[in-house]
């Protein structure tokens, strides 16, 4: 049995918004010690990786490991017929046909519950291993969001260049270039406001700009995101949660 | 040209 209840709704909300874009059939496996999930976008290029620990959670409980296939669209649609205010607890059982989400309004005395039907999904389940990076950043989600989507109107690849005191990021169009520097710096009003550059090895990189737009959709999750960058291995951007993240590792493009 | 390399070059299926 699986009974695993969020506060609020809308962390539930937004963490789907974060990734329903980029795939769609997502196997969520459910344990003792939280949930996690794993998904690849159709072109192969984007591994989303999802971790929800039970700290995240108002309640939780899971007897025994569950995996729970769901479209992502159709989850969602589910979703936005709850409230974000509302609490919402998701219920499956042992050997699963449909999940059961529950929304309720304490306060309303309002009840809703939808259930949806689960599905078969054969999907590969990729070992993630510690990988060596580069640089690590960390900045405000909304200032690479706005990066990403102000550079994507000039071109189909971002670069992105990190020496010791210097984070630049360019793009190179038809109809023009484009590029933004950043330097870290450390906002003691506003911690969040901060960025921090750990720099062992410069980096310069280029990544498809479809994906990075897939991936700062989940700005709405945290306000800081975690970005490591290494000239051998798919770079990773990480959100955290409470308790938890949702990574995205994508592969640079390469000069043939 | 830059070539894109998928994911699974970097990750294996366990």
């Amino acid at each position: 049995m699986l009974e695993a209840k969020f506060a609020e709704a809308s962390l539930f909300k937004r963490i789907i918004d974060g990734f329903k874009d980029c795939v769609s059939l997502v196997n969520f496996q459910c344990k003792e010690d939280g949930i996690i999930a794993q998904a690849v976008d159709d072109s192969r290029v984007l591994l989303v990786s999802l971790e929800i620990g039970v700290e995240a959670f108002q309640e939780y409980r899971c007897d025994h490991p569950v995996t729970l296939g769901m479209d992502l669209g159709s989850l969602s649609k589910i979703l936005r017929c709850g409230n974000n205010s509302d609490t919402l607890t998701l219920i499956a059982d042992d050997k699963p046909d449909s999940i059961l989400l529950l929304f309720e309004d304490t306060q309303r005395e309002r009840i809703a519950e939808y259930s949806l039907k689960l599905m078969d999904i054969d999907a590969d389940f990729l070992k993630i291993e510690d990988l060596q990076y580069d640089t690590t950043l960390m900045m405000p989600s909304t200032e690479f969001s706005k990066v990403v989507k102000d550079l994507s109107q000039l071109t189909d690849s971002i670069n992105i260049m990190v020496t010791k005191e210097t984070i630049k990021f360019v793009a190179e169009g038809e109809i023009g270039t484009g590029s933004v520097i950043l330097k870290p710096v450390m906002d003691m009003e506003k911690p969040a406001e901060s960025i921090k550059l750990e720099m062992d090895q410069p980096v310069d990189l280029t990544f498809g700009a479809k994906y990075l737009l897939d991936i700062v959709k989940g700005s709405a999750l945290s306000d800081r995101i975690g970005i490591r960058l290494s000239s051998e291995a798919p770079a990773l951007f990480q959100f955290d949660l409470s308790s938890g993240f949702l990574q995205f590792f994508l592969a640079p493009k390469f000069n043939d | 040209m830059a070539a894109q390399p998928t994911i699974s070059r970097f990750f294996k299926a366990v």
